[in-house]
């Protein structure tokens, strides 16, 4: 399974339609301070199956959808797609037919979130496993969020079984 | 599954000792299985006769070398520093022994992707020099696509392709692709 | 004790309007005395006559206004920004909140010394370079003493004089006196 | 009150006595990783009456002592010294008759600390109210630890009461 592209529409401050290339080897992202680069990241937490609105730095859920600026009104809906390539046929479950993958996963404010994968409606649970199979997911070690590098260093070693877990 | 889980624990454990060093360009690091002490004090309250304090007594004894039961502890020493207790080791220090175990289980268990949000902000000059340069093989050997979000320019100039963030208008993000000649107009941006 | 605690949340409050408009180039920022909310349900519980009930939500209702029992709510809202929960501002604008805060208390009660280990870590050049005009003018004006620690190039070129801490001998740390154009042999001493 | 001058010997990483003159404007302190910068910051707080191991970064207080390296023994005994220029006559009780002053605490290897001011023997909880009378000591928000600058913005309001305490 390689990740191929991440598509944000009214996700925080991503309020226009915005692609963002996922490509082999280093890709760096740039800007200045509260400019929505941790956004990013976050988005890509989200769209991969996060239950919790804490990690997404908010209150409720809802927060993810874009609040509005001084000059734009707010939205009511937030989409993120994932574009995987599964020619590997990585994938266990769900759509293990096809060689695209679009992960979609949209909120409304007020009414929940969905997910669909090629169009089909998925439950969070399936996406869940999707990525789990392949050794990523929302709470991926691998995505490391700001600040938070060290804590592994200052946790309890009963909590950082996840590093045996995770490989196991 | 307890096979496997030792198999991985010795896997991450080669790993993280030679990227350890690799990384301070010297000292020694390694992992340990490690058991909650509770299990004696668990085992002196359950027992009623003195059978059955035996019994649960050998039970907690085998239970205790069960590494689906373990917690993971990490022995960490730079390079002529004595072995200490990892809360002594400075910032940048432990950002770079996390950093460590954390390429140590992509080279175990490779994952598609890697975001790294601003991971080399408390490193100095030259460990940000050795950070670049394993994630650069890392990505090479194990082809796990890397997102790496930097503020050093050290870092921007060894990425393979550079996007930059704007809020052109306030509180609206855009992504533009850059090159490198052109971060300063990007980070200038928001003066 | 009530109205020294008043005046000087009015102080440190309009400082921290001042301050955060100036770090941030704009916007707006504001404190605000802040009481749990359990109050309300404490005097329900309290009250067993109506008579009592009413009488400690008397009580209720003006111990909710003592300025001894209440906390601090921050408000930050950065220029062209809806006014939203802190949680969600980024990593830099947190940190530049943050000294905002501290700048004012030191404004409002000098101290005779402050220290800032890596508080720049997280900004970006545009926000170091405010964070150090601002250092410096508190420097100035309020006569408190700082250390600095830092590992941007641009905060060193800002500072009055530096050390450089080195461990020339592996583990064992070491102070000396260095001007400017030395930085680079300090920093590289770690290779 | 104002601070001149920090000395220390035989603390954490700073083995040989080494001093650092605190002078007014800013002082830039730089260096590579693990080289010993933050440790100059425990010092100035463990001097001024710092009680919790935990906040040296240690398991007891003992840590602070030099632990020796692959070439030095360890030492038996830590010591640091913060001299105060008091001409202005800012703190109250101990010793006030004094232009000059002198704090020292010193720890010696499984038998506890103690503190002289100009060579007088005091207790910890003098030399904490000396401080505290000055709007500074081991507790002071001026004292910004590596990584906690921005810990006052996640506090609970509760948590922040310290800021309007501190200035009354
Ligand atoms: N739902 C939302 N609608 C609009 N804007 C939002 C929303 N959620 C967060 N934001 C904005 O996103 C900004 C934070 O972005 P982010 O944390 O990604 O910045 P960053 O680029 O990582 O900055 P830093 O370099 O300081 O870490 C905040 O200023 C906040 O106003
Ligand atoms: N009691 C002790 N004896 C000897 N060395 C010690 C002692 N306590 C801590 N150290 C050493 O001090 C070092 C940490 O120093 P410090 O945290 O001050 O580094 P730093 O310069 O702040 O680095 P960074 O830039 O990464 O934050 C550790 O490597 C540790 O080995
Ligand atoms: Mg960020
Ligand atoms: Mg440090």
């Amino acid at each position: 399974m390689q990740f191929t592209r991440l598509r944000l529409t009214g996700f925080k401050s991503f309020v226009d339609s915005t692609d963002l290339p996922i490509e082999p080897g280093m890709t760096g992202v740039i800007g200045p301070n509260g400019c929505g680069k941790s956004n990013l990241v976050e988005a890509l937490r989200w769209v991969m199956g996060e239950t919790s609105a804490k990690r997404m730095r908010g209150g409720e859920m809802d927060d993810v959808i874009f609040g509005g600026t001084a000059t734009r009104p707010r939205r009511e809906i937030a989409e993120v797609a994932l574009l995987i390539d599964n020619k590997e046929r990585a994938v266990s479950n769900v759509a293990n037919l096809q060689d695209e993958l679009e992960v979609v996963r949209r909120i409304e404010r007020g009414s929940g979130s969905d997910f669909k994968v090629n169009g089909k409606s998925v439950r969070a649970k399936d996406v869940q496993i999707l990525f789990a199979d392949a050794s990523t997911g929302a709470n991926s070690p691998s995505l490391v969020s700001q600040g938070k590098v060290a804590a592994i260093i200052s946790a309890k070693p009963q909590d950082r079984r996840f590093v045996l877990e995770d490989a196991a | 599954a307890r096979e496997r889980l030792e198999e991985s624990f010795n896997k991450i454990n080669e790993h993280f000792k030679v990227l350890f060093t690799r990384l301070f360009g010297g000292g020694a690091a390694e992992l340990k299985l490690a058991w909650p002490e509770k299990k004696d004090e668990v085992t002196a309250e359950e027992g009623s006769a003195l059978a059955d304090a035996q019994e649960a007594e050998a039970a907690a004894k085998s239970k205790k070398k069960d590494p689906l039961e373990a917690g993971l502890e990490i022995y960490a020493q730079p390079p002529g520093k004595k072995l200490q207790n990892l809360s002594l080791l400075s910032g940048g220090e432990q950002a770079l022994t996390a950093v460590a175990l954390l390429f140590a289980m992509f080279l175990t268990n490779p994952s598609p992707i890697c975001v790294l949000d601003e991971v080399d902000a408390p490193l100095d000059d030259a460990n940000v020099d050795r950070f670049c340069s394993m994630v650069e093989e890392i990505a090479r050997d194990s082809g796990t696509r890397f997102l790496v979000i930097t503020h050093h320019r050290l870092t921007m100039a060894r990425m393979d392709r550079l996007f930059g963030v704007t809020m052109a208008e306030r509180g609206i993000s855009q992504l533009v692709s850059v090159d490198l000649t052109q971060t300063d107009e990007i980070l200038e941006a928001a003066e």
